[in-house]
């Protein structure tokens, strides 16, 4: 599988990126498990905010007007009320930073307006061309502030114990304990971990972790910790704390050991392969081998929902012009489903019995996001959404050769607007120099 | 569900205070259905 090695950060500009480029950042309402996710929608081009007043020759910190010309993700160009059309002083911020209010909060908060230094002789009556600029104007709702603090607290704490996939053998899972999160980021620490240092990255809302008992619960392999000393102040994280999946029926048709279909490959994003359902779960878990390349014990076989958007039935790469992996050692290429059923002695899972959501996501080719690299979890990097079937992205990593480009679902918790990192204090790894790659 | 659909625009008294004094304007700010 393919990983990225860490690149030094330097500091990296999305303002000067987009801009320099002429990119779109996709939008905040695109990702619905970030802060303000779900009420994005208020803000766009042309509402009014004050902040900061960086052009004044003032020693106190004054404030000014200004509108948003241009929105990539939680990151927006101002433009100080004053200077028309002239962008020579248009700034990039983050609006969820503290220093982003609502027009009228200087008033109620006692903060000097001053305007910019530049113009500040533009207007002998700064009053009434504001009155005339901001009358039926838009700004941000009052509660905006508190909306973004409530959005940045997260449930999960440090030390809550929780099931999480062994990442050395996906077909069980370990027990871990949160060690850090940052931006709703978890970092897992598998509970035999002498020294802390063997962990798991992922998002709280990752369909990967599980509240302890649930592998007992749905019959899924599980390595016990032979830790004898608990951690003191250690607690099992509350089963409503994780993502819920979809209750199913699995008394009627449904999924059996053996079925073929395709499922994106969890070791290597970049490809959807051949699989079979080798063992159906309950609660409707089932555990998936790639064909070719299953060890004899099973230990690579992986988890997935029936309702994950990770796995389709035979035919969808073909119907949708994608590259199938073929089983490792099938020689009989291109593959033909009709025959490698045939060959196989198989048939293939019912079409019915898969997700066939698909979520009004929002997303378009060409948008500039930040996404985990889900090689390397830890790392969330520069990317682009370089083509979109159906609810599935295909995401590319800035700097990167194409064959680091992962499959991801519209609505993985993975995906982060342009500035969420900035916003949670996330370390961003910026596109790869060519020099940094080589 | 998306919170936005249950906010609305409404129209708010806003006061600005500068240098020449304080006046207020009407302006637009969505905010949680009553």
């Amino acid at each position: 599988a393919k990983s990225k090695a860490v690149i030094p950060v330097e500091s990296f500009d999305w303002g000067r990126y987009i801009c320099s480029n002429n990119l779109v950042g996709a939008p905040v309402s695109c990702f619905k498990h970030v802060p303000m996710g779900t009420c994005w929608g208020d803000i766009s081009e042309g509402v009014r905010v004050e902040v900061i007043n960086s052009d004044t020759a003032l020693s106190t910190k004054v404030y000014w007007i200004a509108g948003i010309v241009k929105i990539a993700g939680f990151q927006a160009l101002l433009r100080y009320e004053g200077f028309d059309s002239d962008s020579s002083k248009d700034f990039w911020y983050n609006l969820c930073v503290p220093e982003v209010h609502p027009v009228g909060w200087c008033a109620s908060s006692g903060k000097p307006l001053v305007p910019p230094k530049t113009i500040q002789h533009k207007y002998s009556n700064w009053k009434a061309f504001l009155v005339k600029r901001l009358t039926g104007a838009k700004t941000l709702p009052p509660d905006f502030a508190t909306k973004v603090h409530e959005n940045l607290q997260y449930p999960f704490k440090k030390l809550m114990r929780v099931e999480v996939v062994d990442k050395t053998h996906l077909c069980r899972t370990r027990v871990a304990l949160v060690e850090q999160v940052t931006g709703g980021r978890l970092r897992l620490v598998y509970e035999e971990s002498q020294d802390g240092t063997d962990d798991f990255w992922c998002h709280m809302h990752s369909p990967l972790i599980h509240c302890i008992g649930w592998s007992r619960s749905i019959g899924h392999r599980f390595k016990r910790s032979d830790v004898s000393k608990k951690v003191e102040g250690q607690m099992d994280a509350s089963p409503q704390l994780f993502q819920k999946v979809k209750d199913v029926d699995q008394s009627g048709e449904w999924f059996k050991d053996g079925m073929k279909l395709e499922a994106i490959d969890p070791l290597n994003l970049s490809a959807i392969c051949v699989a079979t359902v080798r063992k159906v779960l309950a609660d409707g878990y089932l555990m998936i081998g790639i064909d070719g390349s299953e060890a004899a014990d099973g230990s690579d076989w992986f988890c997935y929902h029936s309702c994950s958007p990770s796995i389709f039935p035979v035919g969808f790469c073909e119907i949708n012009s994608i590259e199938l992996t073929p089983p490792r050692g099938y020689t009989k290429l291109p593959l033909n489903w009709f025959d490698y059923l045939r060959d196989t002695g198989s048939i293939a899972a019912p079409v019915k019995l898969f997700n066939q959501d698909v979520p009004n996501h929002g997303f378009q080719q060409g948008m500039k996001l930040e996404a985990v690299d889900l090689m390397e979890p830890r790392l969330v990097c520069v990317a682009t959404v370089t083509r979109i079937v159906h609810r599935l992205l295909r995401i590319h990593f800035d700097g990167w050769e194409d064959e680091y480009d992962q499959w991801v679902d519209c609505r993985s918790p993975d995906l982060y607007p342009v500035g969420w990192c900035q916003l949670t204090g996330y370390q961003l790894q910026p596109p790869a120099a060519q020099s940094a790659r080589e | 569900g998306s919170e936005a659909s249950s906010r609305k625009w409404e129209q708010k008294q806003v006061q600005i205070k500068t240098l020449e004094g304080e006046f207020s304007v009407t302006m637009w700010a969505s905010d949680a259905k009553k």
